[in-house]
């Protein structure tokens, strides 16, 4: 998936780390220290519609030229996550217990259009 | 954001700022990390567990990843209270009020110090409510400590499932082995090293949903 730069029109992940500190909240979240806060964002016109992110493979090429030269339904696609990973996560509770565990599909590893 | 390409590429709109998106980005993050930790707001910590006991505890934590899906490894710290006998002592435990918890793994870490007179006969009990003025107690293990230093002691878990109010408490009996005559020389509370770093801790492994729960549901 393309990370996105400023004039990226096409769908893409905008990266964002996000340090506990900065949160105000090092003092019950032990480990780790921030995490990736990605999310999705750009355009997905038709002939992108239903790719993967980048042209994963000829097939999907050939595909998104065949979708490009002939009228797709008028349906929108969106840039949505297509891979995210869990985030382990260390923490103090309101007793004051540490509790040790893996929060699913935490952060956008990629993107793609619906 | 002004001038050319102030547009966002998403839904048309006119772009953030960039300080307005840091600051909706952090308040997303917070929300994000909350949702995924099932709470409300942020835990307020009012009796944080000393610095030096939470490294020790956390070496004893298997390293690397979590306990499987949906599962979550707690680390207790017990409160010390002597109680009237004297070779024991009563262990107390805030655990979370379980969201449908399903405990399935649950050790004991003590410190024993060196006054341990010979082979010590070490035996748990579970310390329940209070019935006609007397506090009931169920026997959970018994151990036989030759050694000093950590003990890792496995606890059956479904000893101590089913703790509603959230607070677990254990009673601790040491004695002499039988036919050991050296005496214990002092209380049990000196045998257990529970001040500073040393502290007593609960290492748990939960999964969060009962096991077979799915399969109820099909049925």
């Amino acid at each position: 998936t393309p990370t996105c730069e400023p004039e990226t029109p096409l769908c893409c992940r905008r990266d964002h780390y996000v340090d506990f500190q900065e949160l105000g909240w090092r003092d019950w979240i032990l480990q780790p220290e921030g995490y990736q806060l990605n999310y999705c964002s750009g355009q997905c016109p038709p002939h992108l519609a239903g790719s993967p992110g980048i042209a994963a493979s000829f097939h999907s090429a050939v595909f998104s030229l065949l979708k490009a030269n002939n009228p797709w339904p008028a349906s929108t696609s969106c840039c949505v996550p297509t891979a995210r990973r869990p985030l382990s996560l260390l923490y103090l509770d309101h007793n004051g217990n540490v509790v040790k565990t893996d929060v699913p599909d935490m952060v956008v590893e990629a993107c793609g259009c619906s | 954001a002004q001038g050319t390409g102030s547009v966002c590429s998403s839904c048309g709109g006119s772009k953030l700022a960039p300080q307005a998106e840091r600051a909706l980005v952090l308040e997303l993050a917070k929300q994000q990390i909350l949702e995924g930790l099932h709470l409300t707001s942020r835990p307020r910590i009012t009796h944080p567990p000393p610095q030096a006991a939470l490294t020790r505890a956390l070496r004893r934590l298997q390293p690397g990843s979590v306990a499987p899906g949906n599962g979550e490894e707690v680390i207790s710290f017990a409160t010390v209270t002597d109680s009237t006998s004297a070779y024991s002592s009563l262990l107390t435990f805030h655990l979370s009020t379980p969201r449908s918890h399903h405990l399935y793994h649950a050790r004991l870490w003590l410190h024993v110090l060196p006054t341990l007179p010979g082979t010590l006969c070490l035996r748990i009990f579970r310390w329940g409510p209070r019935r006609r003025h007397q506090g009931s107690r169920t026997l959970l293990t018994e151990h036989h400590i030759t050694n000093l230093g950590w003990h890792a002691l496995t606890l059956p878990s479904s000893g101590l499932r089913g703790e509603k109010s959230g607070v677990l408490k254990l009673q601790l009996d040491c004695r002499p082995l039988e036919g050991n005559n050296s005496t214990v020389t002092g209380q049990p509370r000196q045998l257990l090293d529970t001040a500073g770093h040393q502290q007593p801790f609960l290492e748990l492994k939960i999964r969060t949903n009962e096991p077979g729960a799915g399969r109820a549901r099909r049925r």
